[in-house]
């Protein structure tokens, strides 16, 4: 499961 | 944040700036691929859909909207300024990008981790980002006269996918949890495009002389 903030990435 | 990752958003800042200084003061956008450019608007476009609702740190969101700002600012200086429109190449840049786009869209369809409208286009975003440099590179293969700005904006562009790999190595052993098969596979094949031009940028450099792509 993708955590919330875990698109921290650009 | 890591090392490899910041030096990786740095070499992707620089590549923009390198792209920007040419167009901006030199006013030419010779050897550059309107295709890939409008790609990369698209790109960032889908995949930061989420800048205003999720809030992850201020280098998070300012990077975002330089990149947004850019990869936008750069295909208006290419379709509609007067001077910098004339220097575009636009008889060797006739790569169809429709023929990347579809396929990914399709792909993010198909393949995605969660089926909402914001994750699939964020998939979408990935996966087109791992081929927008096509276009770019059947461009330079094709006037071959590669001026040093363009081969520096290439390279920066790989150094920062190279350093993308090396960091979500070092992520994946330091960080529970860490695993994203579609950024990584699509991350490594992006990588894998530019394998050819860094090799005959290299040489170029080591050998001091002009770059130039065989045919």
């Amino acid at each position: 499961i993708r955590l919330k903030g875990e698109k921290d990435e650009l | 944040m890591n090392a490899f990752r910041l030096a990786g958003d740095m070499t992707h800042l620089i590549s923009v700036l390198v792209l920007l200084l040419k167009i901006h003061t030199i006013k030419s956008c010779a050897g550059i691929s309107l295709k890939t450019q409008e790609l990369y608007a698209l790109v960032f476009a889908t995949r930061y859909l989420d800048i205003f609702t999720d809030f992850i740190s201020l280098y998070n969101t300012v990077m975002k909207l330089i990149f947004l700002g850019s990869s936008f600012s750069i295909v208006w200086y290419m379709r509609r300024h007067k001077l910098v429109q004339r220097s575009y190449d636009k008889d060797h840049d006739t790569f169809r990008h429709q023929l990347l786009v579809l396929p990914c869209l399709i792909l993010a369809l198909l393949i995605h981790e969660q089926f909402t409208f914001k994750e699939v286009m964020w998939t979408f975003s990935i996966y087109l980002e791992a081929v927008a440099i096509l276009p770019q590179l059947v461009l330079l293969q094709r006037t071959r006269n590669i001026d040093n700005l363009t081969g520096q904006y290439v390279f920066f562009l790989g150094a920062y996918r190279s350093l993308y790999i090396l960091n979500w190595i070092y992520r994946y052993f330091t960080e529970p949890h860490y695993v994203h098969w579609i950024t990584w596979i699509s991350g490594l094949v992006q990588t894998l495009l530019y394998a050819d031009f860094f090799y005959y940028y290299i040489s170029s450099w080591k050998n001091n002389v002009k770059l130039t792509l065989p045919a």
